[in-house]
């Protein structure tokens, strides 16, 4: 663990009496590493490593008996704050409905998070419509049906084969028939794919939607803050759900798309039942991506 | 960098920049940053240009007997393949993709829809068989995946096909229970016919970082892996992490998926992989 290595970091440098400059640049160094193979991507490590040090430069660190700990200490509080301090909540508009937009790259999670947070919501007591906009993916309009089945939760369905289309006909009925929450699940796309962006522009924008949330595999690696980046530029996240992390993917990819967009995580994927969803805790991952 | 190293800390920097960016890893950036060293030790200085070379070779060091293996059809009928790897990789849209290519061979293909488990699998690999021309032996969600692949051979060996591709749910390595149940998924295939299966392919997501390593570990060591297959190389992922699974476990490049469609599956190509992390 990243505490352990910094012990012995500092171990090896006791003979010199207290912590000195030299003593913090070779933690800074061990903190470096442990962020790039937690898949912190090298940019982001970059600047909070350089953030960091100035810190680790001030008189509490170099006071210290225990500077291994006091550094430990720094580095975790430095990961909470950029990672959101608190958890925070899905923001629902005051005339219902609330239209949440679930987004992402391919694969990520987002029709399995899509049930998943109909039934969170349910369980709030609230009254959550689903629809899928995805008419590209073999079966992705069965697989939300069959999501709606299991969680005994609707699911919009129309004739209508224009994504865009969907989210309007989705949108009109969730508000005739009194439902609080419009969950849209959309179809994975690259980000660099401008037709694809543009299409979920005009989705977005069709619900003038509450809710963005940008869906991320925790497994992530430096890519993250690429395809995060251009998402938020193209339709302005409001939140993330960081998919996966029942693994052991150490989840850095955290940082980098909080410290690249600003967005808060407010959700974490923990399986692939509909009840392994949990509210985001800053403090919890950050112990996981220091590992 | 070690002090008689003509390499500058900004070239370095720059070195780090390209690597770490392409998920090469730390590990390996390091190695690669330090054989450089070695190879420059006593030169004055060292261009820029220098530093791309040597990386190249390394990587090219590294990587270039990764993809030559051919496929070990034994003549024997039909030859199994299992597709494996985590949760939504690519693993189905490479089965339609990789039935696409084998039917351009001349080849019959059916499917073994042993993904019982997630909401719609079976739908979606059904489309895969109706636009290939694939059969796809089948039950219903919830059941058995090793009794669809028993059934799946029993129909392929029946009809004389060529290539049984078996589809499996998507898993998490770290647990216990999902790998066990690919690894009896082997032990029947292995006692219906002997050899098989042939190829397991394991699928990685190209925007997947250092867990990469982990998985294949975890995947070789459970069942076994004959090839690797990366997929979404159509993004802005560099894929970078299959340097350190080829260094370290030397498994076999087979394919890279590069699209959506049924015919978004190229060889893998050193070359081409290498000039695209640089
Ligand atoms: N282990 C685990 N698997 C998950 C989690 N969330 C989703 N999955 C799985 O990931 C795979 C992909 O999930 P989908 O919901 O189909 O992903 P998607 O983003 O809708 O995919 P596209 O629509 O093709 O872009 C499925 O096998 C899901 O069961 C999670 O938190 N943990
Ligand atoms: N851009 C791109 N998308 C891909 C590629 N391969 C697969 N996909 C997409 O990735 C998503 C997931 O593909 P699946 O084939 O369902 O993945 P899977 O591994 O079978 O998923 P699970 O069975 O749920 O674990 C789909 O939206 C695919 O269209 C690729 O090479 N490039
Ligand atoms: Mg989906
Ligand atoms: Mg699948």
């Amino acid at each position: 663990s990243l505490s352990e290595r910094l012990q012995k970091t500092l171990r090896n440098l006791k003979g010199e009496g207290r912590v000195s400059e030299r003593h913090v640049q070779e933690s800074m160094r061990e903190i470096r590493m442990a962020l790039l193979e937690a898949d912190v991507n090298f940019k982001v490590v970059k600047e909070f490593v350089a953030g960091l040090k100035t810190k680790a430069l001030g008189e509490e660190v170099l006071k210290s008996l225990t500077p291994g700990q006091q550094i430990v200490k720094l580095v975790r509080d430095e990961l909470v704050e950029l990672l959101g301090k608190e958890p925070s909540e899905l923001e629902f508009k005051k005339v219902p409905p609330t239209a949440v937009v679930l987004v992402g790259l391919q694969g990520s999670g987002k029709t399995t998070s899509t049930g998943k947070l109909a039934r969170w919501l349910s369980l709030q007591g609230r009254r959550p419509l689903m629809v899928s906009t995805d008419v590209y993916r073999p079966a992705a309009l069965d697989q939300l049906r069959i999501i709606g089945e299991a969680l005994q939760l609707p699911v919009f369905e129309s004739e209508s084969r224009d994504p865009v289309q969907l989210a309007r006909e989705a949108f009109t009925h969730s508000r005739n028939m009194g439902f609080d929450v419009l969950l849209v699940d959309t179809a994975g796309r690259l980000h660099i794919d401008d037709a694809l962006m543009t299409e979920l522009e005009q989705i977005r924008h069709e619900l003038s939607a509450e809710e963005v949330l940008l869906v991320a595999d925790a497994m992530t690696g430096q890519d993250a803050v690429n395809s995060a980046a251009e998402f938020n530029r193209r339709i302005h996240l409001s939140g993330v759900i960081l998919t996966k992390l029942d693994g052991d993917a150490r989840g850095g990819a955290a940082l980098s798309i909080r410290e690249v967009t600003g967005t808060p995580i407010k959700f974490i994927g923990v399986g692939e039942k509909y009840e392994a969803l949990e509210v985001f805790h800053p403090d919890r991952l950050a112990g996981r991506i220091l590992g | 960098g070690s002090s008689e190293s003509p390499v500058t800390p900004e070239q370095i920097e720059e070195l780090e920049a390209i690597l770490l960016g392409a998920d090469v890893g730390v590990q390996t950036t390091l190695e690669i940053v330090g054989k450089i060293e070695d190879e420059t030790r006593g030169n004055r200085f060292v261009t820029s240009h220098q530093v791309k070379r040597l990386i190249r070779e390394e990587l090219h060091r590294i990587l270039d007997n990764s993809g030559s293996a051919e496929e070990s059809g034994n003549g024997e009928r039909p030859q199994v393949v299992f597709v494996v790897g985590v949760n939504g990789v690519g693993k189905t849209t490479t089965i339609g993709k990789l039935a696409h290519l084998y039917k351009s061979e001349g080849k019959s293909v059916s499917f073994s829809a042993s993904d019982t488990f997630r909401a719609a699998a079976i739908e979606q690999i059904c489309i895969w068989g109706e636009r290939t021309g694939c059969q796809v032996i089948r039950q219903e969600q919830g059941s058995d995946p090793a009794a669809v692949l028993f059934d799946a051979i029993a129909a392929s060996r029946a009809q004389n096909v060529d290539v049984l591709i078996v589809d499996t749910a998507g898993r998490i390595h770290t647990k216990h229970n999902l790998m066990q149940e690919l690894e009896k998924m082997r032990r029947v295939a292995a006692r219906e016919i002997e050899a098989a299966p042939h190829e397991i392919f394991l699928v990685l997501d190209a925007t997947t970082g250092q867990n990469g390593l982990i998985q294949a570990r975890e995947f070789l060591r459970s069942s076994g892996i004959t090839g690797l297959i990366v997929t979404k190389l159509d993004g802005t992922a560099k894929g970078g992490i299959i340097v350190a699974i080829t260094k370290e476990l030397s498994i076999p490049i087979r394919y890279i998926g590069v699209g959506e469609t049924v015919e978004d599956l190229l060889p893998f190509d050193p070359t081409v992989f290498v000039e695209t992390i640089l």
